[in-house]
């Protein structure tokens, strides 16, 4: 049975989809199969991935919104043994179509469940807001991945996003943990980093993990060649942080 | 009476905050009244601006949702000539709240009408998305103003949110033009920064304000102190580029 991930944090532009994209590559990379599921209407993360507008045909909507099959909407993607369900335009107006359906938190559980079997990790790539559509999200996972980016702004916001976590698991989700929270675009010559990486591991502990991403040009390269660093530039120090991270997580998944 | 801009753009983490501070700074510093409304349910401007969770008990929520005096809801700041609607975290449930109501789209233009006239220039940050939020923000405002990193993701959504601008314009605001696109967090040393500006100036032409906006640390330093860069370190160059941008700005809108 896959375990599943939302990677999330409200906060804009700290490195969600990212981190889904090269630790997803990276957990291909073990030999594990693995799906990432777009969910945020920018729709960058099947941009990384090399998708065109024309790939993304069959995308995560109708499964969502219509209760369609989601197998049918499963895409290869170039890294072998991670494959992709790519986002929609029009996810944006989810949030007004189903303000007054059904079991509007559980869609995405009830879409991905037929998919469970044939993965070990499936990664939910969420848009930067704590609305409908991470929150179907956060009721669909096992945990939550926290990509944090070491600046102020981005430390604001942490507890939201807690308390927002312990909601989702008293209301409809009783297992969802926080799996942990990754330091993203570090920049070991800025103190601003040092000080909130400092906060962060009072405030929260073990739960942030030891890998941190360095701030590295190659992995803002990468989109622009459709491709995921690890295949872009394997040797980056961007790319090597994500491998690591892989490797920290599953050894952290054991360990549990 | 004032002139509105929305500052936005649904990729988040672009400096959408940062330049709604330190431009708003830089306008009230050339002896013209300011406005900030933080329309952003994660509140970075109120905090940009020095505001405690405390500071915030009046805010843009009764006025957009309840059509509450939002005269009452502006406080002071340490800026002189410059004041803030400050957000509120219940934002983020409104677009649901008011799924079905009527006159969804135009409440934040009823909410800032009786302000108009106290003002030469608002303006209204926006959250990571083109949702309820944003809409409102382009509905009541004359222009938008599109801060925008000089990164691959960020340029795909450009053209979904030039749509979005026309959709508005023709449904709600037919006035509405596009003030301009600011680049942010550029970094010379970097060919990626020098290809997506290239890209959009072919794209967009003299939209694309001349003044560009470098990384740089004390902008990311200054909110932890509660101020605009332009308190906080008023000879950085971020500082002097705000600076610079005001001035480009009004040089623009004399020339209209
Ligand atoms: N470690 C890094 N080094 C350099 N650039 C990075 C790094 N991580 C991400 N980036 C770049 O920073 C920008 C923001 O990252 P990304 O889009 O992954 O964040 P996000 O949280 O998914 O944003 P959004 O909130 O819009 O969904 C992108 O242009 C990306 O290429
Ligand atoms: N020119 C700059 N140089 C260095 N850091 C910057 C610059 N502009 C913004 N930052 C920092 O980058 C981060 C993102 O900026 P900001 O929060 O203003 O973007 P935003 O578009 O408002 O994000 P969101 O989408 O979450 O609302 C912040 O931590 C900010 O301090
Ligand atoms: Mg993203
Ligand atoms: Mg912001």
């Amino acid at each position: 049975r896959a375990r599943v991930f939302a990677i999330a944090n409200q906060k804009g532009g700290v490195g969600k989809t990212t981190t889904a994209i090269n630790l997803g590559t990276a957990l291909a990379a073990c030999d594990l199969k693995v799906l990432v599921v777009d969910l945020d209407p920018q729709g960058n993360a099947s941009t990384g991935f090399g998708l065109t507008r024309g790939d993304r045909k069959r995308n995560i909507y109708k499964p969502l919104i219509e209760g369609g099959e989601v197998t049918g909407c499963v895409v290869p993607t170039h890294v072998p043994g991670l494959s992709l369900v790519p986002s929609a335009v029009d996810l944006s107006g989810a949030e007004v179509e189903l303000a007054q359906a059904d079991e509007r938190e559980t869609r995405l559980r009830s879409a991905l469940a037929p998919l469970l079997g044939d993965y070990d990790y499936i990664l939910v790539d969420c848009p930067p807001a704590l609305g409908f559509l991470t929150l179907n999200a956060f009721t669909a996972a096992d945990s939550v991945l926290v990509p944090l980016q070491a600046e102020f702004y981005a430390l604001e916001g942490l507890s939201h996003l807690m308390r927002t976590i312990e909601r989702v698991r008293r209301a409809f989700n009783p297992n969802l943990e926080i799996q942990g929270v990754v330091l993203t675009m570090y920049d070991k010559r800025n103190n601003l980093c040092d000080m909130v990486a400092n906060d962060v591991r009072e405030y929260l502990g073990d739960v942030v993990y030891d890998t941190v991403i360095p701030r590295n040009v190659r992995i803002s390269e990468a989109p622009s060649h459709g491709k995921p660093v690890l295949l872009y530039d394997m040797k980056s120090t961007g790319a090597q942080a994500y491998i690591k991270l892989a490797g920290e997580m599953l050894r952290r998944l054991r360990g549990q």
